[in-house]
This record gives C-alpha cells, sequence and structure tokens, in this order.
C-alpha cells in the first residue's frame, strides 16, 4: 500500500480518490482475525464521527478504544483467554489498513518498499469483526459476524478467507452474503490460493464479488550469483547490510538431507554438517512455508538460501520476510542451478540485495497460487470476477519484524491481500454513486477491468504465457474506469430465486438462502447463464443457446453503444440488436445474445474464451466469455 | 462428556411471526432434553443472514435434534482458512 494506490491510478486530492471523498462516511466491515488499535494506520485524526445510522459497539477497553477510524470492534472467536478483538495472528491488521488504513509515512519492511503507507478508502470508516485465530475461522464465528456486521449497518464486507468449494446452502459466507446483498451491503471475498489448478475456487456466489491476485510493477531484488558467473534474479524483503556478496559453497538440500523433506528444507530435515557455512538450494512445496524453509537453513547453520519454484509455480517468485540472507527464484533458474551444481565439484554461489525497483512492464500479472475457475458451485457463472493487487503487498501489522522504531508494517503475499484492495475500491464506489446496488457496483468494477499489463500485452500468468479467463475474470480492477462504467448489469436479490431454482436445489435448500419459504415450482428457472451477470460462463453442447441481458444506462443521458464481439474458434455468436441507444440516465435496454457450436473447428480444446463489448465514445462496457467444451 | 461436543450450524424454519427477543428462547425449546442439563450450549443465535444458530451437541443430540419439524438441517461446522 505504499505503492499500490499510485499502481492503480489513485492519487491523494485528485481523480477517484477526489471524487469519492476518499470513501469518507462508508463503513467496511472486515471479518478476519482481530485489529491493532494502537497502529497509526488506524489514527483518526481528521476522520469525521460514524454515520448515524451505524448501530455497532466497540469491545475494546482501557487504554485505547475505537475511535473515528476503527468505529466498531467485535471478537466471536470464543476460547478461553482471548475475549477481545486484538490481533494476536497480524493477517486482520494487515487486511484492515489495504482496505482503509489512513496514510502513514516512511513505511517500509527492512527498508524496503519504503513510502506512504495508505488503503485504498482511506476515509471509510472501519469495523472489525474477530472470526480468526491461529487455528482458523469457525463457520458459526463467520456467520455471527456477517449477521452483526449487517445489523450494525456496515456498507461493505471484506472477507479474505473461506473454504472449499460447496453448495451454498451449506456455504456459511455464502449464506451471509446473500443476508448481506438483501440490506445493499456489497461482499468482497477471496478467491483462495490453491493456483494454478482449474476449478480450485472459494467464495463463488454470484451475489460475491470474488477476487483473485495479481502481481504490481515493483519488485523487492535479489540475485542468485554463481560461481560460474551467471546470474539468476529474484526476490527477497529480508536484505541484511552486512551480508557480503563473496561466493561460498552451494549445496543443493536434496542432496544431503537426512530424509525425504530435505529438498523442501524441512524443519530439522537438513545435516549441520552438510550445509553449515553454505549456500542451501531449497526447493518450494512439501506443504513447508516458505520463511520456515529458511528458518530450517538458519538452524542447520546455513549461511543463506536460495530457493527454487516448483514447476506449477514456475516464474512467480515471492518476496518474504526470510530469517536469513535469501532469494526465490523461478522453476528455470532452479534448474539451472541445480545443473551447475552438478557439472562442478565445487559449486559456489552468493546473493546480491538490489533493494526495491519500480517499473516492471509484465505488471500486472497474475500469481501463481490465485486461484482458477471454472466455478464448480455453479459453472455457468464465470469465476473468479477480478484480480487485483496481491503479491508482496506491505501493510500494517501489529509488531515490527525489524525492531526499527518506525511503525510496524509487513510484505505479504495471497488472495487475502487482494480482496481489501476491491473492498476499499468497493467503498470509493459506494461514496461516489450512494444509490448503486451491490450488483451494479460489481458490475462497474468488472466491466471496466483492464486485459493488458503496464506494457500494453496481454496479461500473463506465472508461465509468462497470457492468463486465461479463468486465471483473470474479468481482468484486472481499474478504479478510475469503474467510477464511470457508462453501463451497469443489475441484479436485485430477488432475481437469484429462478437462478437458485435453476441450479436443481430443493425449495428446503432454497429456503435456507432466502430465509423465506419458496416453491420452485411456482418459479420460473433459468439456466446459470441466464442471470444478468456481467459475465458469460457457457457450457456449450451441440445446440444453440439463447440468453437475454439487461443494461442499465449510468452514463450521459443520450449514447449509443454499438456491439463488438470476440468469438473463439468453434463457436459463433449473433446479437440483437447490436446497437443499443438510450435517451435517459437509468433507461434499461435488453439485448440477447446467442451462442452457435461449430464442434468442428475445436482443435481437442476443452474450452475457449471471447468477450463481449458494448462501445460508446470513450466508454467500453466489456463482459469476459468462457466457453467449456 | 464435554469432548464428545461438537458446534453444529442448525437452520430452522422460524414461526411466521416472533419478536427477535423471542428467538433464544425458541431455538431452545428446540433443543434435546440432555443438554439443557449443562452447561449452555447454544454459542451463537442469528437473526439477520440465516435462521438459525449454532449449538454444542452430540452426534446423537444433533439426530435427535432434527427430528423437529422445525429444524431444516444440522451439520457440525467446518473450520475455513485465511487467505
Amino acid at each position: 500500500t505504499t505503492h499500490t494506490p499510485s499502481f492503480l491510478g489513485l492519487q491523494q486530492g485528485l481523480g477517484l480518490w477526489k471524487g469519492s471523498n476518499s470513501g469518507k462516511g462508508v463503513i467496511i466491515g472486515i471479518l478476519d482475525t482481530g485489529i491493532s488499535p494502537f497502529h497509526p494506520s488506524f489514527s483518526d485524526e481528521g476522520m469525521p464521527s460514524p454515520p448515524a445510522k451505524w448501530n455497532g459497539i466497540c469491545e475494546f477497553t482501557g487504554k485505547r478504544t475505537c475511535n473515528n477510524k476503527i468505529i466498531g470492534a467485535r471478537n466471536f472467536v470464543k476460547t478461553k483467554n482471548l475475549t477481545l478483538p486484538f490481533d494476536d495472528v497480524g493477517h486482520g491488521t494487515h487486511t484492515a489498513s489495504t482496505a482503509a488504513g489512513r496514510p502513514v509515512q516512511g513505511a517500509n519492511v527492512y527498508g524496503n518498499a519504503n513510502g506512504t503507507a495508505v488503503g485504498m478508502a482511506p476515509d471509510a470508516h472501519i469495523a472489525m469483526y474477530k472470526v480468526c485465530g491461529l487455528v482458523g475461522c469457525s463457520e458459526s464465528a463467520i456467520l455471527a459476524g456477517m449477521d452483526t456486521a449487517v445489523d450494525d449497518g456496515v456498507d461493505v464486507l471484506s472477507l479474505s478467507l473461506g473454504g472449499p468449494s460447496g453448495p451454498f446452502f451449506e456455504d456459511p459466507i455464502a449464506l451471509g452474503a446473500f443476508g448481506a446483498i438483501q440490506k445493499g451491503i456489497f461482499v468482497s471475498c477471496s478467491a483462495a490460493n490453491s493456483g494454478p489448478a482449474y476449478s480450485s475456487l472459494s467464495n463463488e456466489a454470484p451475489w460475491i464479488l470474488t477476487v483473485g491476485a495479481s502481481s504490481i510493477d515493483r519488485t523487492i531484488m535479489a540475485t542468485a550469483k554463481l560461481g560460474n558467473g551467471k546470474e539468476y534474479v529474484g526476490q527477497s524483503v529480508f536484505q541484511p547490510k552486512d551480508f557480503a556478496p563473496s561466493l561460498l559453497p552451494l549445496v543443493y538440500a536434496g542432496a544431503n538431507g537426512n530424509n525425504n523433506f530435505s529438498v523442501f528444507c524441512a524443519p530439522e530435515s537438513l545435516n549441520r554438517s552438510d550445509v553449515e557455512g553454505k549456500v542451501v538450494l531449497c526447493e518450494d512445496g512439501g506443504f513447508v512455508p516458505r520463511v520456515f524453509k529458511g528458518k530450517a537453513v538458519k538452524d542447520a547453520g546455513g549461511a543463506a538460501m536460495i530457493l527454487m519454484n516448483s514447476v506449477l509455480e514456475d516464474f512467480n517468485p515471492i518476496a518474504d520476510v526470510h530469517v536469513l540472507p535469501a532469494v526465490h527464484i523461478s522453476y528455470e533458474a532452479g534448474l539451472a542451478l541445480k545443473e551447475y551444481i552438478n557439472s562442478t565439484s565445487t559449486p559456489t554461489a552468493t546473493i546480491l540485495f538490489e533493494g526495491t525497483v519500480i517499473g516492471n512492464l509484465l505488471a500486472p500479472q497474475v500469481t501463481s497460487f490465485s486461484s482458477r475457475g471454472p466455478s464448480k458451485a455453479s459453472p455457468g457463472i464465470l469465476k473468479p470476477d477480478i484480480i487485483g493487487p496481491g503479491l508482496n503487498i506491505l501493510a500494517a501489522w501489529p509488531v515490527s519484524l525489524d525492531n526499527s522504531t518506525t511503525p510496524p508494517f509487513n510484505i505479504i503475499s495471497g488472495t487475502s491481500m487482494s480482496c481489501p484492495h476491491l473492498s476499499g475500491i468497493a467503498a470509493l464506489l459506494k461514496n461516489s454513486h450512494p444509490d448503486w446496488s451491490p450488483a451494479a457496483i460489481k458490475s462497474a468494477i468488472m466491466t471496466t477491468a483492464s486485459q493488458v499489463n503496464l506494457g500494453g500485452t496481454p496479461i500473463l500468468d506465472q508461465r509468462l504465457v497470457p492468463a486465461d479467463v479463468f486465471a483473470t475474470g474479468a481482468g484486472h480492477v481499474n478504479p478510475v474506469k469503474a467510477n464511470d462504467p457508462g453501463l451497469v448489469y443489475d441484479i436485485e436479490p430477488n432475481d437469484y430465486i429462478p437462478y437458485l431454482c435453476g441450479l436443481n436445489y430443493t425449495d428446503r435448500e432454497v429456503g435456507v438462502i432466502l430465509q423465506q419459504r419458496v416453491r420452485c415450482s411456482e418459479v420460473n428457472h433459468i439456466a446459470e447463464a441466464e442471470l444478468n451477470y456481467p459475465s458469460f460462463s457457457i457450457l456449450l453442447g451441440n445446440t444453440t443457446q439463447l440468453y437475454t441481458r439487461t443494461v442499465a444506462n449510468v452514463g450521459p443521458a443520450n449514447s449509443t453503444y454499438t456491439a463488438e464481439i470476440g468469438v473463439p474458434v468453434g463457436v459463433g455468436m449473433s446479437l440483437s440488436p447490436a446497437q443499443l441507444t438510450f435517451t435517459e440516465v437509468g433507461q434499461k435496454l435488453t439485448y440477447s445474445v446467442s451462442f452457435i457450436p461449430f464442434s468442428e473447428d475445436r482443435d481437442n480444446h476443452t474450452f475457449a474464451q471471447g468477450s463481449l463489448k458494448w462501445v460508446s465514445g470513450k466508454y467500453s462496457v466489456r463482459s469476459p466469455i468462457s466457453f467449456i467444451f | 462428556d464435554q469432548s464428545n461436543l461438537s458446534t453444529y450450524i442448525v437452520h430452522v424454519r422460524k414461526p411466521q411471526v416472533i419478536q427477535s427477543d423471542d428467538l433464544h428462547t425458541f431455538y431452545y425449546s428446540l433443543l434435546p432434553e440432555s443438554t439443557k442439563t449443562t452447561n449452555q450450549r447454544i454459542v451463537f443465535t442469528y437473526r439477520n443472514v440465516v435462521n438459525g444458530f449454532a449449538v454444542k451437541l452430540t452426534p446423537e443430540e444433533a439426530k435427535a435434534l432434527q427430528q423437529n419439524e422445525e429444524v431444516v438441517s444440522a451439520r457440525p461446522e467446518k473450520i475455513l482458512s485465511l487467505h
């Protein structure tokens, strides 16, 4: 957050921050591990009182209670000792400050990523609902947190947590989110970190904004330098000034370890005699957290660690706060290191630390860990919806990592970090468009998203090949454009009833979600793809499928939009009408789109992607389309 | 035996007319007798996002609870992860 606002086009006193009053008066409810109220990111200097509708309470007592920034704090984690919403993990403090932290100058970790840390909606209020502890987040607490947040009067809910895919009537976040959107509350959730595997998503309900993670154009650069002179660029946050860049013996942990876990540098898996004073090459994976690998190397007397990605993680190193000199490199670089180790009897290496570098034109790039669609719970809805910054994100932390006297921050990665970026952006849109429904805000964010990186080429994934629609969803969030989308696809809560019945849920199951008796036999069932969603997910068989969509004009009163379609090989599309002419603000027009299979041309592909754009002057209202054959 | 207790999420059909203040009493009335002689078993009651409550039960008590016609479902809660 020392860089993500500018990366997203947010500037103090200008543009969207000015137009949305930086989220003033909007309340973001965050379900997480609690919050550190002492952190300057949560100072209330210059903050107004909570809006009159605020109905929440603060459980902090004593020296620090809530203020005009943190206006509510509750604990739903039922343990014997912990009864207050303090953050004993750090995650909640990080996500809360990412969504709505106040500006803090001189924020950095070990001197890196230095700048003014500020949340996406710095003038929004925060309400923390502690529902997670070190062991995770219980469903009963999550429901309690969401139930209370709805009562309290939050405007946006942010959940950087989740479980595996499941039917919506058994998914507490889907249930809580439905109750929230019925009250006009926008819900943003993390897509999960189980990528790059397909169908690995959390939080897939269509009434939720499902957020994947991408990189920013900032790297915390370090380089592995080998005895043969070759250099391989990677990342690390911990860059000790006293580490001399002289060549040291290099050893592959998998070659000398004392058990099968040594290749992953699992705790206590390394022999001191093999690694002492050496640079140790470790492999990522093995269910060992990256920082723990460094600790294992350090505990065994290793001088430094070079951490190579797995084949699936590929070109996607992550900057971590390691406990020893270290660099995280790509899979390909790791293979080169292994080859070098095998090629000589005296392999040597060192690490060169190069600090913070801004300007990577490949950003945004989908992270390897970001979960991918298609959605298992509802394959006819394209998920994730959007990607946003989630790699190497600096934000507030309860305790100092580097024993400095400046306020504590940490750099961590995950869809947990991308979700609050979107929550904060949603808060900005809530301020500038108080009459927009949660679905309209979501539509605005999705249809204005970007499909290209800073270099102007298609957004790549961890393999450095163009990311597919199951990785990016609608694309990378563009907050400034989202504030002025031209058209929106709106959905009222009751519009989900025919959709849910169309999922073949029973009356009882739909009733659990709706909190009312529903007879699907008396409701028009619709196919999932018929929901008025801002994207399409088409399960294409041998017959033509026709769907209708309704768009509302939120741009200039008199405007004419012309359709532009992008069709993959093996699919035809037809649109009626091909032009939409509006004469009023708020006017709604309906169009129909047909997807026509040409099965002979599919080249054995299992899926393809396309797009449908409505274009009028500066406006381009884009819907991504996935085709599953 | 406290170690045999798990937290269950219970969905119910609420009576058409019920005051918020009476919800806890209504949910309590659905619980098997065995749960009423020990410590408070209801963990949370919900009133906005679901019709139901969370309660600590043994598997046998959960089965008994589901005999109530007002109970739509009762299933043990899961632990979700930070992302």
